[in-house]
């Protein structure tokens, strides 16, 4: 998945 | 979502509400450094920039918005708001943060997961809040002894990162493509700060939990 949908964390 | 990451968050919320409870109901900012809650402020507003446009879930998004909303609180009533204003001990709550933001600055534009913007601002966020704690406890340090809630604040603040260290761990032995290597190395450098603490932490809180700390 793309860095961005891997932050799925605060 | 899984319960050390859980517990984690409510730990950091559990800071913010020890901290706003302190300097608002107790009326003094004695024993709070300033500048490590104005990195804080700096931490949230460039770390939830993607809150406009990476909707993971309602409950990420809406913790983005208190975090930045109770950091920049706390940053405005210290600064600004009388009579926590007049606690604020300049001389004593100097610690350089230039030398924090700069050298993370630079570790965000060179180590990130993408070449984008917001990918090199979010790596700068997650190094900085790694060291963001610096300031609080070179001020404890200089005071040696610490204030009870002050106490509390900065263990809960601890916590919430070291049951992160655990949800890094859960996650990757229950997930198969889980890597974060950047959030790994910053959060365990920043709970690794609080080793120190919580040793004197524990020793104080042992004969009460109202007992200040003392540092040596």
């Amino acid at each position: 998945c793309t860095a961005l949908e891997s932050k799925d964390e605060l | 979502m899984n319960i050390f990451r859980f517990l984690g968050d409510m730990s950091h919320i559990l800071s913010f509400v020890i901290l706003l409870l302190k300097i608002t109901q107790g009326k003094s900012a004695a024993g709070i450094s300033l500048r490590t809650q104005e990195l804080y402020m700096i931490v949230f507003c460039s770390r939830y920039l993607d809150l406009f446009w990476n909707f993971s879930s309602l409950y990420n998004s809406f913790l983005k918005v208190v975090f930045i909303a109770c950091s920049s609180a706390i940053v405005y009533i210290i600064r600004f708001k009388s009579p926590q204003k007049d606690t604020w001990n300049p001389e004593l709550d100097n610690f350089p943060i230039q030398y924090l933001i700069g050298p993370c600055a630079v570790a965000g534009l060179l180590i990130n997961q993408d070449w984008t913007p917001f990918e090199m601002i979010w790596a700068f966020s997650i190094y900085l809040e790694a060291v963001a704690i610096l300031p609080q406890l070179f001020l404890l340090q200089k005071q040696g002894e610490v204030e009870n809630l002050t106490s509390h604040y900065v263990a809960a603040l601890g916590a919430y990162r070291g049951l992160y260290l655990m949800n890094w761990v859960y996650r990757y032995f229950t997930e198969d493509d889980y890597l974060q290597r950047i959030v790994w190395f910053a959060g365990t450098v920043q709970t690794g700060l609080y080793i120190d603490f919580f040793y004197h932490y524990y020793q104080s809180k042992r004969g009460g939990l109202s007992r200040p700390v003392k540092l040596p």
